[in-house]
């Protein structure tokens, strides 16, 4: 059934579809045909629009704007953070570069898990003995998608070396 | 854990998680801090943090190739740098090395006509496959090596006496450089990944001669040697041709710019190699 919200929109025609992994997996991402309630991803923001979870199918018809805009940010999703390698001393043999975005994922990752959340199987299983018993955690909120990076350093040898470093870079964040 | 209950017992290794640490929490332990670093850095490949010595130079090489992986296409400052996509290949590690220069007066030893320099090796982890490398020598542009062709023969060779050198490569070197006014051109020599294994499984050493002769001399390498005083004259213009030796007073940086190079293409067998071969 449909909200009475101006905040919940309905968008029609579109199927669900989402990666588990990789760049701009999240970006469009629509909602089922027969789905009416849902939040497009301007309506929250985040950074880079990259993940954006949303409250489709939870929303109490009552819910007020402002609790439905805390409880979606509380979401896990990718967030912000640059490693400068002078913070961390590592300056003196990392050449280039002199630190990068390696972002991290934090939030809630609360019943239901909708398939844009990047669930696995055993997260949403998780989740669901999470609602009938508190004992059991929730789900951890992680990173769904890495990326490398290139560094340019001195070893221990004082060569310089080129080495492409898996794993460095969060690409995108679920459950 | 919610409620202050668990299903599953802790066996007391890993306190509850705070729901607000406290602040003193939210600095962690020196041990644990350094634990994490070392695992890091295990998993970067290194036994432990590396500490250099003050002002190590960078081979330009190295930077160009790191400002083209990183699309920085205006920082490049070899206009004739082309990425080596044939080398890297699968590698996603480029390690250069610097030849290891012989201590006191080196002139003594070296024979006119040849030059033999040598590369340590040992510092690459017994772990990684070498799957190419190349050797580069940088032509000076200014200098020339004489009336008519010359030829560069490189072989490879334990040390300078070494009596059964073995020729790797030979080329012709023409005075003019295609395209490049003024400056310098590196030479570019590939190695089979073959030779670098045996150097790594070995001593760690790898040896090279070179040596430059004019294309109409036919001598050996083991008969250049008592033809050396009538090839003084060409040997003077090879060393400052081709970038093997050091000139007198020349400083390290400008040194370690136009030194030989050797650069191996390898992969840790971890990760990504350095160029994506997928689809775009």
């Amino acid at each position: 059934t449909s909200g009475n919200s101006k905040w919940i929109k309905a968008r029609k025609g579109s199927n669900m579809k989402t990666k588990r992994s990789g760049k701009g997996h999240n970006r469009d991402q629509g909602w089922g045909k027969t789905r009416k309630v849902g939040y497009s991803m301007k309506s929250w923001g985040d950074d880079k629009g990259e993940v954006s979870w949303s409250d489709r199918g939870r929303v109490k018809r009552n819910g007020s704007p402002a609790k439905l805009k805390r409880l979606s940010r509380g979401r896990c999703r990718r967030h912000p953070l640059h490693v400068d390698f002078r913070d961390v001393g590592w300056h003196k043999w990392i050449i280039a570069p002199s630190g990068y975005d390696a972002f991290f994922c934090l939030g809630e990752c609360r019943y239901p898990l909708a398939d844009h959340m990047n669930a696995s199987s055993h997260a949403v299983v998780q989740t669901m003995v999470n609602s009938v018993n508190g004992a059991v955690p929730r789900a951890c909120c992680v990173p769904t998608s890495l990326s490398p990076i290139a560094l340019l350093y001195l070893d221990n040898h004082d060569r310089v070396v080129l080495k492409n470093y898996q794993d460095m870079v969060v690409e995108s964040c679920g459950c | 854990r919610q409620g202050g209950e668990s299903s599953e017992p802790d066996n007391g290794r890993v306190p509850p998680t705070p729901s607000s640490p406290s602040p003193a929490a939210a600095l962690p332990d020196p041990g644990l801090a350094q634990t994490i670093q070392s695992l890091l850095l295990s998993r970067l490949g290194l036994q432990s943090q590396p500490n250099p010595r003050p002002d190590v130079p960078v081979p330009q090489y190295l930077l160009d190739l790191y400002r083209f992986h990183q699309q920085q296409y205006h920082l490049l400052e070899d206009p004739t740098f082309s990425f080596p996509s044939h080398h890297i290949q699968q590698a996603n590690t480029i390690r250069s090395f610097h030849h290891s220069e012989p201590f006191g007066d080196n002139t003594k030893v070296r024979d006119q006509t040849r030059v033999h320099i040598s590369f340590n090796l040992s510092s690459i982890p017994q772990d990684e496959t070498v799957l190419s490398a190349e050797l580069r020598l940088l032509r000076s542009q200014a200098a020339s090596l004489g009336p008519g062709p010359h030829r560069l023969n490189l072989y490879l060779s334990k040390h300078h006496e070494d009596p059964e050198p073995t020729m790797l490569e030979t080329r012709l070197l023409t005075s003019g450089l295609h395209g490049i006014k003024a400056g310098s051109f590196w030479e570019a020599f590939t190695l089979k990944p073959d030779l670098l294994r045996k150097a790594h499984g070995g001593t760690g050493s790898l040896g090279f001669l070179l040596e430059v002769r004019p294309e109409n001399s036919t001598a050996s390498p083991d008969q250049s040697s008592s033809s050396a005083a009538g090839d003084n004259q060409t040997e003077q213009h090879q060393e400052r041709h081709l970038r093997v030796c050091r000139s007198v007073g020349q400083d390290d940086h400008s040194w370690a710019q136009e030194r030989p190079l050797l650069v191996t293409y390898s992969h840790d067998g971890h990760g990504e190699p350095l160029v994506k071969h997928g689809r775009r």
